[in-house]
């Protein structure tokens, strides 16, 4: 199998980034060869898992803009199995410098086909930045999946409706196949109100498209990239590694299932 | 006086909304005439006021595209002293419509020179949605001031200097007299050591420009908003409502000497 999982949602602070490590490096640790590409002029995903940004010669920018091929672009990481395609400040013109390339949504797709022609990874993963341009389009059109972190806030659902219906204009003219995995609750603060709140919220309304274990709040999770390295590595027994285990196994049974 | 503070960070989820709701009500408390904009398409300022954005006809959209008075779109709160102008969803597409209008970043400086001929508001305080739109740019020309709020996190000086840079080309071009009032540290979780080192870097680099007090990561300041109300009204007692009280005393201070 070959599965693309797109990980979306335009608000910021959500937990996208934090995800795309940590899901990638527990899949990867599982056994499965795994990519992850960052697809966010911020290059947090690329930072936290101990790319040097500033002696990377080549970015994803490069295969939306300038024709390069994913494989120039990929390195390993010093998780084992874990590949990343890294970014770079230069994606934050990309969204101008596609608008008027033909098929300019499409760019990402073709390219992921073409490296599967050589090099074969269960799981590829991409984290998008914190807005709905043709960049993170790019990423809806390519994947098979998207994955919807929400935080458990007050006001988190509203900004979904735009993210749905742009994965409904995807689905219904450039990528027909395209799926919601799963909403993943964030930043879950058990001991507030409020989260609860909202995560009885998001079940009521999404029920099995949620998944089923919320990433709690866990001050590991925001330590971790400090020292480069995933949850299951930085704090083996936190809660964040807990729950990023279990999502990765619900992920696996979700994609396997299909 | 009349004065003008943008509350800005292109990084999405660091206090914008909570810190212009709290630091115009406290303002709006200490006796001041307060008038709020809200310029984000999300609304969050205007909901977590108690504004019916459904029942509202004209927004700050109106103000910027179809030549509305700020008087017609300005409605009353439940805070006394305080009123607001409210966003609604139109405002996603202020950006591109606004793209082709002759002085499309001064749209808002010149409706709020027009409303000082008829209500005088001492305080007049814009948020603005995490971008660096022509909608923020429009509050960074019309400000005097602008304060950034940014989360005691890992990464979250980085964003700084496009945001940075930006208000430096506003100063050069447009609004030659803009100044950063300060820098706020927000969320800020005194148990954790990453929270502390990275607020220890942002007092490094910034020195006096950075407000004393920190705001910490306070539960009853996102309870506030399910209620519509401000968080001295909320919860008076609460760390949330003496951080706010202790941020606008020093705001008067900064703004009062000049
Ligand atoms: N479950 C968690 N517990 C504690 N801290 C977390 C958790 N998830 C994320 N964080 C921290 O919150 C901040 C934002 O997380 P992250 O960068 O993953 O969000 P994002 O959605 O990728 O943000 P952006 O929209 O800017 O790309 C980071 O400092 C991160 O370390
Ligand atoms: N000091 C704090 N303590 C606890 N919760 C907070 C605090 N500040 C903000 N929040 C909560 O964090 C979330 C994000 O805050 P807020 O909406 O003020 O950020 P923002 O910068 O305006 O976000 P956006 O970029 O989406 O406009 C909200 O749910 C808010 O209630
Ligand atoms: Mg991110
Ligand atoms: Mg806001």
């Amino acid at each position: 199998q070959q599965i693309c999982i797109a990980i979306c949602n335009q608000k910021g602070g959500c937990s996208k980034t934090t995800t795309a490590i940590n899901l990638s490096s527990c899949l990867a640790e599982k056994g499965y060869r795994v990519l992850l590409i960052d697809l966010d002029a911020q290059a947090h995903a690329s930072l936290g898992l101990g790319v040097d940004i500033e002696q990377t010669e080549k970015s994803t920018y490069d295969v939306l803009i300038n024709n390069a091929g994913l494989e120039d672009v990929i390195q390993k990481t010093s998780v084992k199995n874990l590949d990343i395609a890294s970014a770079n400040v230069s994606l934050a013109d990309a969204q101008l410098e596609l608008a008027t390339v033909l098929g300019r949504e499409s760019i990402l797709r073709i390219a992921i086909h073409k490296l599967r022609l050589r090099k074969k990874y269960q799981y590829t993963l991409i984290d998008c930045s914190p807005s709905l341009n043709l960049v993170t389009l790019n990423a809806i059109v390519a994947a098979d999946y998207v994955i919807i972190p929400v935080q458990t806030h007050y006001y988190s659902l509203e900004g979904m409706k735009e993210l749905f219906s742009t994965i409904d204009i995807v689905k219904e003219r450039l990528n027909f196949d395209v799926k919601i995995l799963g909403i993943l609750a964030t930043l879950f603060d058990k001991r507030t109100k409020v989260s609860h709140r909202v995560l009885d919220q998001i079940q009521n309304y999404f029920k099995d498209l949620v998944f089923r274990t919320p990433i709690h709040y866990n001050v590991k999770l925001c330590e971790a990239p400090i020292y480069k390295k995933p949850i299951h590595l930085y704090a083996r027994t936190s809660q964040g590694a807990k729950d990023y285990w279990a999502l990765t196994q619900e992920v696996i049974e979700r994609t396997l299932a299909k």
